[in-house]
């Protein structure tokens, strides 16, 4: 699922 | 992933390597600014909320921890150990960096990706980042001399960012739908604000001398 937060940066 | 945000942490890592080196090796935090320790502890503890309930890699997680984990040691170490608090210059870290988390807080309210409270957090995280620097960078002039292991720390510290910025370049041109104008923005200003002691960092490697940053 898309995740609504989508930070995948550190 | 791509090369450029995989260098930034490495670069980021390796600032936070030689500052526990600096501190485990000489048992000592001269010309460290606690405040500017505080600060990144907190970044990381607003950013990383979503450490226990999003999984995105394993890689992420660990350095999430290792962000975490050695940020709260080095503010522990200062504050507490008994050996190395001793050495901490308080007089010299003076930044009211109280002001910096209320300013940032105050923006992130105002400018947000989404208004939910992780957001926000991340938001406050980014713009925080940005200006954490300026208690250790004030204390730098203040101390005159920088000793070689604050300097290389301070050093890689302004590097990281400068790679993440390459990184948001790289995924803007790669990615069709990738924006992420709050972090590019605040990147830039943190980096910039490292441009004088890049410069000072520079001369002083170019002519072998030691670095100092004018009063």
């Amino acid at each position: 699922a898309a995740a609504s937060f989508d930070k995948d940066e550190l | 992933m791509n090369i450029f945000r995989l260098a930034g942490d490495m670069t980021h890592l390796i600032s936070i390597l030689v500052l526990l080196l600096k501190i485990y090796a000489t048992k000592s935090c001269s010309g460290i600014s606690l405040k500017t320790q505080e600060l990144y502890a907190l970044v990381f503890l607003t950013r990383y909320l979503d450490l226990l309930t999003d999984f995105i890699s394993i890689y992420n997680t660990v350095m999430k921890l290792v962000f975490i984990g050695s940020s709260l040691a080095i503010v522990w170490c200062m504050r507490r150990h008994r050996v190395v608090r001793r050495s901490y210059d308080k007089e010299l870290d003076t930044f009211r960096h109280y002001f910096l988390i209320a300013a940032t807080f105050a923006l992130a309210v105002l400018v947000y990706e989404k208004f939910t409270f992780r957001e926000i957090l991340w938001a406050f995280s980014i713009y925080l980042e940005a200006v954490a620097i300026l208690p250790q960078l004030v204390m730098l002039q203040r101390s005159g001399n920088v000793d070689n292991l604050t300097g290389k720390y301070v050093f890689f510290l302004g590097a990281y960012r400068a790679f993440y910025i390459l990184n948001w370049i790289y995924r803007y041109f790669t990615e069709a739908r990738f924006t992420r104008w709050i972090a590019c923005v605040s990147g830039l200003v943190q980096t910039a604000l490292y441009a004088d002691f890049f410069y000072y960092y520079f001369i002083s490697w170019k002519n072998n001398a030691k670095l100092k940053l004018p009063a």
